[in-house]
């Protein structure tokens, strides 16, 4: 006869177990010689679910040595491996997303109501039971602070060579050249050139890369909008600085280039839905120096127009690139002294900063808003791969 | 009857300075 064994439903209770002589191991395989590829097409954030998950046990049988060792453990191996791979975009956008969400975790299942609101009835139910880890969720927090600057670190690094090549000297715009100041004509090229100049499409390229790994590793939305109005900001920067510098940038045709880059930056960041996350409000100073670059400088209804325009320039900035600035061709007049000292009069109110560059290296103060996860311990698969069978 | 849940006790945690510290002290004693 055919007999149905009805199979009982496992009731898992969101919690791993593991031997203290184990935690060298565990750290081992899960953290420190974890490659981000052993884990495409699982859930994002895997490592710290099941980090929490063995914090938790650890919590449940009261046990504080063993949270202490392993959250210490953790730590250490999380800074190792950033260490050992301190130029390495991928992995330590793994580990910013990782730690992020393991701070999240504590929070989310700390017991505090006010990190309580979002939770299911069998989330609460996997909240800590004996332990308050206040204080290690404040060194996670400055832990996941130094990787976020390791990775902005990282990611300006690539772009750094890239900026004034692809911002100021390449032409995209067809029949520019003809429009240089005379004795700065440079021929257009669609991609690198032999002497290593880069396109637009270069960068554009590079934040894709970017945004397609942080978003593939489950990084914080919020978080991801913070690096890009961070590295927007190092292209104004290092743009604006160049432009102060250099005479053979400051010309209408630059001018007309620049505002093409910028507006296809800003394109790509609506088409990334970061256009709300402040990277466009960092590029102000060079829009305006954009715009300046174009505007007619003669008369004293020009000086008001470029005086009410560029309130993102200071008047040093803005008297720098009127010197600096190189006429089209010799029937275009040079900017008067004359005109330069309307300016000046016209904006002495102003309590303006002395420095004429950008300071390229100014980081923004990060925020980790909080951002609870609708997944459910009992619901985390271990893959084979990660050799955790003695969870 | 009903209980009250214990509060739960608070873990004091060494700064990330001191944990790191921890670490490369314990790699120097090791062989």
């Amino acid at each position: 006869r055919q007999v149905t064994v009805q199979r009982k439903e496992k009731d898992f209770q969101g919690m791993l177990e593991y031997h203290k002589e184990d935690e060298a191991l565990l750290v081992r395989n899960l953290v420190t010689d974890l490659k981000p590829q052993m884990l495409l097409g699982t859930v994002p954030c895997l490592p710290a679910y099941l980090l929490y998950m063995c914090i938790r046990h650890a919590d449940y049988v009261n046990d504080d040595l063993k949270v202490h060792s392993l959250l210490t453990s953790t730590i250490n191996g999380i800074k190792k491996v950033l260490k050992k791979h301190n130029d390495d975009f991928e992995m330590t956008s793994f580990w910013l997303s990782n730690t992020c969400r393991l701070l999240h975790c504590l929070k989310q299942y700390s017991g505090d109501e006010g990190f309580m609101t979002q939770n299911s009835m069998k989330q609460n139910e996997h909240c800590l039971k004996n332990f308050d880890l206040t204080e290690y969720r404040q060194v996670l927090s400055d832990l996941s602070i130094q990787i976020y600057q390791q990775l902005i670190k990282i990611a300006e690094g690539v772009l750094q060579p890239m900026i004034v090549s692809a911002m100021l000297e390449n032409e995209s715009i067809q029949g520019l050249s003809g429009v240089k100041p005379t004795g700065y004509r440079k021929r257009s090229s669609s991609m690198v050139d032999g002497d290593n100049s880069y396109c637009l499409e270069a960068i554009v390229r590079q934040m894709n890369s970017f945004h397609a790994v942080m978003c593939d590793q489950g990084l914080d939305p919020e978080i991801i909008q913070q690096v890009f109005k961070q590295l927007f900001y190092v292209i104004n920067a290092v743009t604006l600085n160049n432009l102060l510098l250099r005479k053979d940038v400051c010309s209408w045709s630059t001018g007309m280039q620049l505002r093409y880059n910028i507006s296809q930056l800003e394109e790509w960041l609506r088409g990334r839905n970061l256009h709300q996350s402040g990277a466009v409000q960092t590029m102000e100073p060079l829009i305006q120096a954009a715009q300046l670059l174009q505007l007619k400088k003669k008369t004293p209804e020009d000086a008001e127009a470029i005086c009410s325009l560029c309130t993102s320039l200071s008047t040093q900035q803005i008297v720098k690139i009127l010197n600096l600035y190189t006429p089209l061709n010799e029937f275009e007049e040079r900017v008067t002294v004359a005109f330069i000292r309307t300016i000046q009069a016209q904006l002495q109110e102003r309590n303006d900063p002395q420095q004429l560059l950008l300071d390229s290296k100014h980081m923004f103060p990060v925020l980790f808003p909080f951002n609870p996860s609708s997944l459910t311990m009992d619901s985390i698969h271990i893959p084979a791969c990660l050799n955790l069978e003695f969870l | 009857s009903t209980q009250r849940p214990r509060p739960r006790v608070l873990l004091k945690a060494p700064t990330l300075a001191e944990m790191e510290e921890m670490s490369t002290s314990e790699e120097e004693e090791s062989p």
